[in-house]
């Protein structure tokens, strides 16, 4: 009787019995195999303590969108998920009404993953100019066969208390293509965005365009580099601009989200 | 007006069942030999009896349904039949050892979304597609 397929209305036409273990393990795998997974996951507890909740409060927020979305029987989802549109603008929102970036990407895609920053590389004023924030991600359990259709690094910003609390900030966020031992690493120009130093929320940068170079090598992990300027060019420690990094609070830590759709016309393995 | 209508004969009526009459909350979901008329029926896959609720954020289960029941001529119109089924269903009146009765089956699927963490913690909100049964009919 802990069969966990449950009727509740009449019994049912199969025999009831109850399924030794290799059976019931079977059937699992089965039912795995069906959500399109090899195995069951066995997500591991991070060294020091719980992973941020930044992310998953996000996608539980799309989870919730996506199921009602469902409810009202839209199959394939077409009808639009009312979120704003995140991307062209600073999208400052706390984080318990940050919406992801478009309606449309949303309801068409058949799976939504976000990644937790694995690195964190800082320089800072004790370094030299120019400030940079670096964050590493890993794409190895990106699933082939599917395409990806939008994606944003998201990174919380508290208010700045410097002297320029009125000031305009430009804040760009590139690719690492490839570092370099001896100079600058060569870096792709992803989403710029400006704000002011006494904002607060949550900012949204499209990077969607990085994801043409790590579909093709997704051995490496992804790198992106985050400067901030202010109008006269002058570089800004992003710490100090009110960035919060790793060292933040779980439920404000910078994460990306990747929607991805099944691939309609699957990439071709060339013989 | 009551007392000058005159009492109306009933009109001889050869009552086949209405093929196209729904049945009602209070009418007996049974076709004529007792047996239930195809339809849905509620099934209850439970990520908590899985035992996954380690991984799977939400839902803890969900709805899937499945359809079950008798395609019995007449096919009434709740059972969504097709022409074809109907027309099956009128040659296994007449050759019932060589040709079967329609089935029952889904004839709209829905989906359904599952939110659980990879090996790496990383988030995954997943879309299966045809997962949930909305509606079922004769085919």
């Amino acid at each position: 009787s802990s069969s966990f397929l449950r009727n509740h209305l009449h019994p049912s036409s199969f025999l009831q019995r109850r399924l030794s273990g290799r059976e019931k393990r079977e059937m699992q795998r089965e039912i795995l195999s069906i959500l399109g997974l090899p195995g069951r996951p066995r997500p591991k507890a991070p060294p020091g303590g719980k992973p941020p909740s930044s992310a998953p409060l996000f996608m539980l927020d799309l989870y919730h969108a996506m199921a009602s979305e469902e409810e009202d029987g839209e199959v394939g989802g077409e009808t639009e998920v009312a979120w704003s549109r995140g991307v062209s603008r600073p999208v400052l929102t706390s984080l318990s009404t940050q919406s992801p970036p478009l309606g449309r990407v949303i309801s068409h895609a058949d799976m939504v993953m976000s990644f937790v920053n694995m690195v964190e590389h800082d320089r800072d004023i004790f370094h030299q100019k120019p400030y940079w924030k670096e964050f590493r991600f890993d794409l190895t359990q990106i699933p082939t066969g599917e395409s990806v259709t939008a994606a944003e690094f998201r990174i919380y910003k508290m208010r700045s208390f410097t002297r320029h609390i009125n000031k305009t900030l430009h804040i760009s966020i590139y690719e690492i293509i490839k570092e370099q031992s001896n100079r600058e690493s060569d870096l792709f120009l992803l989403d710029i965005q400006e704000l002011r130093a006494g904002d607060e929320g949550w900012l949204v940068f499209d990077v969607t365009a990085a994801s043409n170079h790590w579909l093709l090598n997704r051995r490496n992990n992804l790198g992106l580099r985050l400067y901030v300027e202010t109008d006269d060019g002058h570089s800004v420690d992003p710490g100090l601009a009110g960035l919060l990094g790793r060292q933040g609070p779980r439920s404000k830590q910078p994460f990306m989200v990747t929607f991805f759709r099944a691939n309609q016309n699957p990439i071709r393995a060339t013989r | 007006a009551v007392k000058h209508l005159k009492k109306r004969q009933p009109k001889k009526t050869n009552d086949l069942p209405h093929p196209n009459k729904l049945p009602g909350i209070f009418d007996d979901i049974h076709s004529t030999d007792g047996r239930q008329v195809c339809r849905r029926h509620e099934l209850y896959v439970s990520f908590q009896d899985l035992g996954w609720l380690d991984w799977v954020i939400a839902p803890q289960g969900y709805s899937a349904y499945y359809c079950e029941g008798e395609c019995a001529f007449p096919l009434d119109s709740c059972m969504n039949a097709t022409n074809h089924a109907i027309l099956q269903s009128l040659v296994h009146l007449m050759k019932p050892e060589t040709v079967p009765k329609a089935c029952c089956a889904p004839t709209k699927l829905s989906a359904t979304s599952v939110l659980y963490y990879d090996n790496n913690n990383n988030v995954i909100l997943k879309k299966h597609r045809n997962m949930v049964v909305k509606s079922c009919g004769c085919h």
